[in-house]
């Protein structure tokens, strides 16, 4: 079986029905 | 082909000497050559042993150091691939352009598929009100040349990072693609792949088999290191994907590999040298015709039928990167938490092989707005260790762990149905396969 000296393990959701129109800094940025 | 031989590039790239004005077209040129001398050996080394395509980093030719004028002599008009240009038998067509002809030529004469990131521009005026006030665009592109040299796909970065302000923002997010006889291939550009335009795009709607790459990526601990990442989005989008990324252990960027929907095929992490480093890697050319493909998973299905846990302790806040998360301890060697954060409740089964009294493990949960470099919705349930035994300390960068996990049964209420498994091992290293499986209820859990 496993014996695994983990540091981390996650389940890393994005939810894009949620975000605002564009990620980065662009045109379209909400701040 | 049902197969072919991938190949990717982790190059530690010459960088130009930071300069307040502009140098001329000559010294962008030389520098731009010096680097390309590096990526010739990789893509003839690659191509003797067989590979079919090679993927090199983003800014992998003249780096990143730049404000918008000084960039401006290392960039060259790249036209829409629909020209049909080979620039290694017409380099002047689209005025002077010594770096795709000198990628072309390469293609052609190693009978391989290149991909590059390089500078486009494009003229503009004042017609366009968008226009800067420089009369140009210029955009970071990832630029593909077939086994002929011919210029294939082109890319503009659509999510650039906050520090890339010597490029322009394309209007739209163009979802790049193009078939090859081993499998039809997608294009985007590393802050791109935690956007929905064009990274989902261009697998759930266009469907392509393999992504290609390119990244400038500084790790970012516990949650945002380059392999695990990215690996966990190949397996949860189901697609090869192929990614290069520069090296410069100073700025924490290293970390390249090819990855299948099925398995991590390989992948390089090194924080001891400056050394490049070349990965192949065979791949099924269209890996959802294999049944090795794995299956759709219900990522909350398991949780939302699971009863919490209630360990009768509190919940206690944390920071991972700007994100308030809401932890809890685990306290003994085994245990069942349940850690809930709005709607979204993360449930952990577990068992050590020992209680160490110098580390100290906890259970977060995460359900909001990240907002730091970008801004993106983001559900997330974390086992980790903290970085001391002061719970304050939990979500701060940890390199090493010495607990060791027999079993694991992660989960949460997700949301949505994109959610990306990654487990992160002592040292940086990825779990081999052989230990965890992703259940079709959404549990990541060990393999007994």
């Amino acid at each position: 079986g496993a014996s695994l000296p983990v540091v981390v393990m996650a389940l890393y959701g994005r939810v894009f029905e949620k975000d605002p129109p564009r990620l980065g800094q662009g045109p379209g940025k909400s701040q | 082909l049902d197969t072919f031989i991938a190949a990717v590039y982790e190059h530690a790239v010459i960088l130009p000497n930071s300069t307040e004005t502009p140098v001329s077209k000559g010294d962008a040129v030389r520098l731009m050559n010096k680097n390309i001398d590096v990526l010739e050996k990789a893509v003839k080394l690659a191509a003797k042993q067989g590979a079919h395509i090679i993927v090199t980093p983003e800014d992998g030719i003249y780096g990143w150091v730049f404000t918008r004028e000084t960039i401006y002599p290392y960039l060259e008009d790249i036209p829409d691939p629909k020209v049909n240009w080979i620039p290694c038998r017409d380099p002047q067509r689209f005025g002077h352009a010594p770096v795709q002809e000198r990628l072309s030529c390469l293609a052609k004469d190693n009978s391989i598929y290149i991909v590059a990131n390089i500078g486009d521009k494009k003229p503009c005026n004042a017609s366009d009100p968008q226009c800067p006030a420089d009369g140009r665009y210029q955009y970071n592109t990832n630029v593909v040349f077939d086994s002929e040299g011919k210029l294939v796909a082109r890319y503009h970065k659509y999510n650039l990072f906050a520090p890339e302000i010597q490029f322009d923002f394309p209007k739209d997010s163009e979802v790049v693609t193009f078939e090859t006889p081993f499998g039809k291939f997608g294009i985007f550009t590393c802050f791109d792949i935690f956007s929905h335009d064009p990274a989902v795009v261009v697998v759930d709607d266009f469907q392509v088999d393999s992504v290609l790459y390119p990244v400038a990526w500084y790790n970012t601990l516990p949650l945002l290191s380059a392999v695990p990442f990215q690996s966990a989005w190949a397996r949860a989008m189901r697609v090869n994907l192929l990614a290069a990324n520069t090296h410069n252990t100073s700025m924490h960027m290293t970390g390249s590999g090819i990855y299948a929907p099925e398995a991590v095929k390989v992948y390089h992490y090194d924080m001891e040298t400056e050394s490049g480093q070349l990965m192949l890697s065979e791949l099924k050319s269209q890996p959802r015709r294999e049944p090795t493909y794995p299956a759709a998973v219900d990522w909350s299905a398991y949780a939302r039928s699971a009863k919490p846990f209630s360990s009768g302790q509190s919940d206690f806040p944390g920071m991972i990167y700007f994100d308030e998360f809401t932890f809890t301890e685990l306290k003994e060697n085994t245990g069942n938490y349940t850690v809930c954060q709005k709607d979204l409740c993360c449930h952990l089964t577990y068992k050590m092989s020992e209680k160490r009294k110098d580390e100290v493990y906890a259970l977060g949960a995460f359900n909001g707005l990240h907002t730091v470099e970008g801004q993106y919705y983001l559900q997330i349930c974390t086992l980790l260790k903290c970085q001391t035994t002061d719970l304050k300390t939990c979500g701060e960068p940890v390199g090493s762990a010495f607990t060791k996990f027999e079993e694991f049964s992660l989960s949460g209420t997700f949301g949505t149905s994109y959610v990306f498994p990654q487990i992160v091992l002592s040292g940086s290293q990825l779990a081999p396969e052989r230990y965890y499986k992703v259940s079709r209820d959404g549990r990541l859990r060990s393999q007994s």
